[in-house]
């Protein structure tokens, strides 16, 4: 066996997306079912589903397209099925495969189904042909079970499973609804719209940072939640502030009186430190990519920061409202976006300002229609040439070039942001190309 | 050579999708014929074939097998 990974907990949920044609669902699904209880029964794991939200384990079908998977299947035959590894969850079948149960004929779902679990609990491919884990389908065995090879990898990742954990699911007799404890950090709701920090990382991603996790958010959906030490070792949860500055490459982090410093996800040396010439317990913090400055905020003041200049904050914290116009105090996050519009989120809404730095007609917006991808409660009207949901990979030239209209001239001028509104460097109206 | 022309892509696309070649990466596409044999080695062991370091039927057959689209850790310089 090969480990790729593991869970930190072996209480899982997972939720079954779609079911394939070629089976009747109830059969369908007694063959997931099944497919758990293989590893259920061999190493001290549970599996509860769950109808709807976010779960641990997501099983799904497609075929040659995928808005959601950036590998296509190859239509029958060939390529099966496919997994992440842990902590990502996602387990995929060809919906193009003859899909079968209890025949030797197509393809048995039971048994792709729990090799492929297999892949999502961390177990890589056996060297041994009859394994489960083995790379290449064997075909249909009517008593399938776990070969030692496959029953010994899982138990290198999760231990074996202790007779009293057997009694008690004995006892319980619900395969696969066992309880489940809580975390010792409830796992955020991206649907709830409220966020720690937003931030427009490193390669364009955009991060959203809720309680102990962060998970990104693309134009086709959201990325599975992480636990913030799980990206950036060393990090705690609970943020008061993040930002990205694509001028020195840094990342800081800002929570209470400490600043952590990481280059993607390395920790910088010396880091974190204390926070002594701004306040602690900051509220968000941005990246103006056309002064190339950092903006720190906290209730109704800001602070501007050059990485790269000796800090003089003698003149700070300036009222927010005198530069960022119309925006609420105490913002949960805020970000400079691919979109060169300026983002700030509070509670569950948030502002598009400007490139007068002004929160454009319209808003604030439901930051979890708009930015999480959630249904909403109410049909919204699509923002009038506004959000387009942030485009799936990188810079969306399309989007740049509907929303930006930027002329060089403009980002060439080098705005000193210090001077108030008014100030006619502030007042580039857009030229007609711009 | 080891491949005639018929198999070098299919068998190379399948020799690299699954790990047992690893694509240079900064070299040219075109892999060197020992490196080709000995990945085709490493697939005929791990799918107890007769080892040639040939692309002969059974191994072509063994590459049509339906399968999981995640790689294969059984050449340990790749893997590596």
């Amino acid at each position: 066996y090969l480990l790729l990974g593991r869970w930190r907990k072996k209480h899982l949920t997972f939720r079954i997306l779609n079911l394939p044609s070629t089976l009747p669902p109830h059969t369908a699904r007694a063959a997931l079912l099944q497919a758990f209880r293989y590893w259920s029964n061999v190493a001290p794991l549970t599996f509860r589903e769950v109808q709807a939200g976010w779960a641990d384990i997501r099983l799904s079908f497609h075929g040659r397209q995928s808005p959601y998977c950036s590998k296509p299947f190859d239509g029958p035959g060939r390529v099966l099925a496919h997994a992440d590894i842990p902590e990502l969850g996602s387990v995929h079948f060809d919906e193009d495969e003859l899909w079968t149960e209890g025949t030797s004929g197509g393809v048995n779902l039971r048994i792709i189904a729990a090799h492929e679990l297999g892949h999502a609990l961390g177990l890589g491919h056996s060297r041994y042909t009859q394994a489960l884990m083995a790379p290449v389908y064997a075909g249909y065995r009517a008593h399938f079970k776990l070969h030692p090879d496959d029953v010994a990898g899982i138990q290198a990742l999760y231990g074996k499973k202790s007779p009293e954990i057997e009694d008690e699911e004995e006892e319980m007799e619900l395969p696969s609804v066992p309880h489940v404890p809580t975390e010792p950090s409830p796992m955020p709701d991206p649907c709830s719209g409220e966020l720690d920090a937003m931030m427009l990382g490193p390669r364009g991603k955009t991060y959203a940072f809720k309680g102990n996790y962060v998970w990104t958010v693309t134009h086709s959906g959201l990325g599975p939640l992480f636990q913030v030490s799980a990206l950036w070792e060393g990090l705690p949860g609970n943020l008061d502030a993040a930002v990205y500055s694509p001028r020195t490459q840094w990342i800081h982090f800002f929570k209470g009186d400490k600043v952590w410093r990481y280059i993607n996800f390395k920790m910088s040396p010396g880091f974190p430190k204390k926070l002594n010439r701004v306040e602690p317990n900051l509220d968000a913090a941005l990246y103006w990519p056309f002064n190339q400055k950092v903006f720190l905020f906290k209730g109704s003041g800001y602070w501007q920061w050059d990485e790269l200049a000796p800090v003089n904050f003698s003149h700070y914290p300036k009222p927010i409202k005198g530069l960022f116009t119309g925006v609420p105090t105490q913002p949960s996050a805020a970000m400079s976006w691919r979109d060169g519009h300026v983002y700030f989120f509070k509670d569950k809404q948030y502002w598009r300002l400007n490139r007068q730095l002004r929160v454009e007609k319209g808003y604030p917006r439901d930051t979890a229609q708009n930015w999480m991808h959630c249904h909403p409660q109410t049909t919204d009207p699509a923002p009038s040439g506004g959000d387009a949901p942030p485009s799936a990979t990188g810079t969306d030239h399309s989007a740049i070039g509907t929303t930006l209209d930027t002329t060089s001239t403009a980002i060439d001028t080098t705005l000193n942001i210090d001077h108030l509104p008014g100030d006619p460097i502030l007042d580039i109206t857009p030229s007609a190309t711009g | 050579w080891a491949l005639g022309p018929a198999g070098k892509e299919t068998a190379v696309d399948y020799l690299l999708q699954y790990g047992y070649l690893q694509k240079p990466l900064e070299g040219p596409d075109d892999f060197r014929a020992e490196d080709i044999m000995e990945a085709l080695r490493t697939f005929q062991e791990a799918s107890e074939l007769p080892v040639s370091g040939q692309l002969d039927d059974a191994t072509r057959a063994r590459m049509r097998q339906p399968r999981c689209g995640l790689e294969d850790p059984f050449n340990q310089k790749t893997l590596k």
